[in-house]
């Protein structure tokens, strides 16, 4: 199956994209990128029909949508450059940063604890418990925190029968 | 530029990996 050297040129252009500066390299890196995405592209309606149909029109659904993502990066840049800056306005503005991303960070310093302090069950303990308490005085503070909470487990929890279905 | 290369190179692969299909 060709998909497979879809997948290979798409890690070897971001590797490379990732790697090198150079501005040329970086076209290079795009052109691979786009040829890979073609050749894997070419291939799904193939993987989703498991392994049934190679000419199943949702591969024409979905090479569409990635073609229209594409042209609107490429003709509309500034529009989507804006509407990025007016969501970051609005979220500083209306505080929302208090609120899921706040969550993350939470989670984020709980992670790093795990691995700072692998060794002394002890410390790790108390120190979660102090975290997860830090984590309770936040909700009581920004009462908004547990409403995204809830709505983000919500969610998550909905996808996930989604993908299950 | 680079988003154009993507959706040039894109097309044209995805074209000539069906062509080459309908061919075999």
């Amino acid at each position: 199956h060709h998909f497979y050297y879809g997948v290979i040129l798409m890690i070897i252009a971001g590797w490379i994209a990732i790697i090198y500066k150079d501005k040329n390299v970086h076209r290079i890196a795009a052109v691979l990128y786009g040829a890979g995405l073609g050749v894997f592209f070419d291939e799904l309606g193939l993987l989703l029909t498991h392994f049934e149909d190679y000419w199943d029109p949702i591969t024409y659904t979905a090479v569409i949508i990635i073609a229209l993502i594409l042209l609107n990066i490429i003709f509309f840049k500034n529009f989507w450059r804006s509407v990025g800056s007016e969501l970051k306005y609005l979220v500083v503005t209306k505080k929302l940063h208090y609120g899921p991303f706040n969550l993350v960070g939470v989670v984020d310093i709980m992670d790093e604890t795990q691995d700072k302090i692998p060794k002394t069950n002890r410390i790790v303990n108390i120190f979660m418990g102090i975290v997860l308490f830090a984590a309770g005085i936040l909700v009581i503070m920004y009462p908004t925190l547990l409403y995204y909470w809830v709505a983000a487990a919500f969610f998550l929890t909905g996808l996930s029968y989604f993908i299950k279905g | 530029e680079a988003p154009f290369l993507i959706f040039l190179s894109f097309l044209i692969s995805f074209v000539i990996a069906r062509v080459y299909v309908l061919m075999l």
